[in-house]
């Protein structure tokens, strides 16, 4: 039930007004002030000047900051009668007399909207509860479970659903036919998994991801028929497809890469750093950047997805006839070293699980590596004497598994979903796993997305 | 008086339980806001 | 107040940024937060009319419980280092 206190601030229009531009100020202070001011200034309290004395409640009549341990806005609030504080660490209201944060009122959850407000609660409506999480699985058309794991894991990133839903494809394509346009299709995906459950049945919930196979297969041959595809390879496909159909609706603009704002670019791209260092004077001065989509890592020998990291980051020793050092002129064999100049938000790291013996034939790797929930990125960064790398925490958001061997094997991927649950898909079944499952599992490509800073 | 240790224990405390409401809050918001706007309780 | 100028003092010499940012860098990775967002959830699902106060008064003592011993030393030996290099001057 909602707070019958601010319903009856809300039907004097002028209050209501009044409430709304003050709640936004305090919530427009408190997303943009710095650390230390947002600790010396908004989380301290004006009664007993604790920092983080538990929550800190700015009062929405009046400037004082209270605390909630030792119930100093509780004070307040009987002392003067402001009944509203706003939590200065998540910008949420809070009604004192109902001793309860304020939810259920659309007007202040949209509070930024308010101006707004007469066109969007005639042209709007709530989302949908059905859908919400879009959960759907995807029928096998034929040794296609290398695309549908994949297209479950971008459907359920956060970067990409947000991307497909904001329109930015929708609005600028002219194409608008999803056989025919790769990024129309994703969006026909993302419509039918997310939209409102009257307007899509199981069968017509299939049609964006038959889009997507008539659309690879008209791009690329091979990946049409019953064969056993790559899920990387098809990953990477993917991605250059969604940058091909940005690069069209931009006229065709000649985009370098490193520059590219379409999602596959912006979510994806990182940049790599490589040195080649003289094992003589140790000169690293040769120095390259290379922008890179994923990671590939090598897991012979390995437990762990930090030790994989770890090898990756120390580097390999060169064999290279013709190197010879600018510094001191040796012509030792030298080491390459690659680091991470920039990280995306999307980290895909793949496990080399399939090796190609010079004999011609391919096995499988089938080796456990361990691989963390959160994963702290700083360590593999590049760094420079003079700046301090901050911790940057990814969260795991999906996992596609391989079972079986090279040619005749079977993909499944593991996904988070918005709330925090983990949902298994395997072709057209989709069940509810554990975070425990998930990391018991022999993966293949790990998506981690980033989640804190510093 | 304080010594440094009950001082670092009484900072550390004050971080923790701030840290805990937090969470609690967006948590307890975020489920009323659901069950109000679609009425049933969306387990 | 000693302790309240002492933060204020962390505060601005950047070192409760750096503690704050360990801390909650920590929880995450064991798992702690989380736990904590499925005890919440535990709660409501128990009594969807719960208030947060009713709410925060079951999970706050379980919540801070689970914050596990290395992690609170860590952070306590931080925070103390500090307090040494603040108390001298």
């Amino acid at each position: 039930m909602s707070c019958p206190h601010l319903n009856q601030a809300f039907k004097n229009e002028k209050t209501r007004d009044g409430v709304l531009k003050t709640y936004n100020m305090i919530r427009y202070i408190i997303e943009h002030s710095t650390f230390q001011n947002r600790h010396l200034l908004s989380m301290r309290c004006t009664e007993c000047y604790e920092i983080n004395h538990g929550s800190t409640f700015m009062c929405l009549q009046c400037g004082f900051c209270g605390c909630w341990n030792s119930e100093h806005f509780t004070m307040h609030s009987k002392k003067v009668g402001h009944i509203f504080g706003v939590n200065s660490s998540n910008g949420l209201l809070f009604c004192f007399k109902c001793m309860d944060f304020v939810s259920g009122n659309e007007m202040l959850t949209n509070s930024m909207l308010v101006k707004y407000w007469d066109d969007i609660s005639v042209k709007t409506s709530p989302p949908s509860l059905h859908g919400r999480d879009g959960l759907c699985g995807l029928v096998n058309m034929g040794s296609t479970c290398f695309m549908s794991t994949i297209v479950q894991t971008l459907v359920h990133n956060p970067y990409v659903l947000k991307n497909s839903l904001d329109q930015h494809h929708y609005a600028h394509c002219d194409s608008d036919n999803s056989s025919a346009c790769f990024s129309c299709a994703l969006d026909t995906v993302i419509a039918n998994f997310y939209g409102p459950s009257s307007e899509s049945s199981f069968p017509s919930q299939q049609k964006g991801f038959i889009d997507l196979l008539l659309c690879s297969w008209n791009a690329n041959k091979n990946l049409a028929g019953y064969s056993q595809q790559d899920a990387h390879e098809f990953l990477q496909f993917f991605l250059n497809q969604l940058h091909s159909d940005y690069v069209r609706i931009n006229k065709n603009a000649v985009i370098k890469p490193e520059f590219c704002k379409c999602i596959a670019h912006s979510a994806f791209q990182g940049t790599l750093r490589s040195s080649i260092i003289c094992t003589e004077c140790h000169d690293g001065s040769n120095i390259k950047f290379d922008p890179m989509m994923d990671l590939s890592l090598d897991i012979n020998n390995k437990t762990t997805l930090i030790e994989c990291l770890q090898s990756f980051h120390e580097g390999e020793k060169l064999t290279d006839f013709n190197h010879k050092c600018r510094n001191c002129g040796s012509v030792q064999n030298p080491i390459k070293q690659m680091t991470i100049a920039k990280l995306p938000p999307v980290l895909v790291l793949q496990l080399k699980r399939f090796e190609h013996r010079m004999t011609g034939n391919s096995v499988k790797l089938n080796d456990f590596v361990q691989f963390p929930a959160y994963l702290n990125m700083a360590p593999f960064c590049h760094k420079e004497e003079t700046k301090h790398v901050p911790d940057l925490v990814y969260e795991l958001v999906a996992v596609i598994s391989q079972e079986g061997s090279v040619n005749q094997g079977h993909y499944t991927s593991m996904c988070k979903i918005t709330g925090g649950q983990w949902f298994r898909f395997n072709d057209s079944m989709v069940t509810s796993v554990s975070e425990e499952d998930v990391l018991r599992q022999q993966a293949y490509l790990v998506f981690y997305v980033i989640r804190q800073i510093g | 008086h304080p010594t440094i240790q009950s001082t670092s224990h009484s900072i550390f405390d004050n971080l923790i339980s701030s840290m805990i409401q937090d969470i609690v809050a967006r948590t307890t918001t975020q489920a009323h806001a659901l069950r109000f706007r679609y009425g049933i309780d969306p387990k | 107040q000693v302790k309240a100028q002492i933060q204020q003092h962390l505060v601005e010499s950047g070192n409760y940024e750096l503690i704050s940012n360990n801390l909650s860098q920590r929880l995450l990775q064991e798992g702690w937060t989380d736990q904590v967002k499925r005890l919440a959830q535990e709660e409501i699902n128990n009594d969807s009319k719960a208030t947060f106060t009713q709410i925060l008064s079951k999970v706050e003592p379980k919540a801070s419980e689970l914050v596990s011993e290395s992690t609170k030393q860590e952070i306590l030996a931080k925070i103390e280092g500090f307090l040494a290099e603040i108390v001298d001057t």
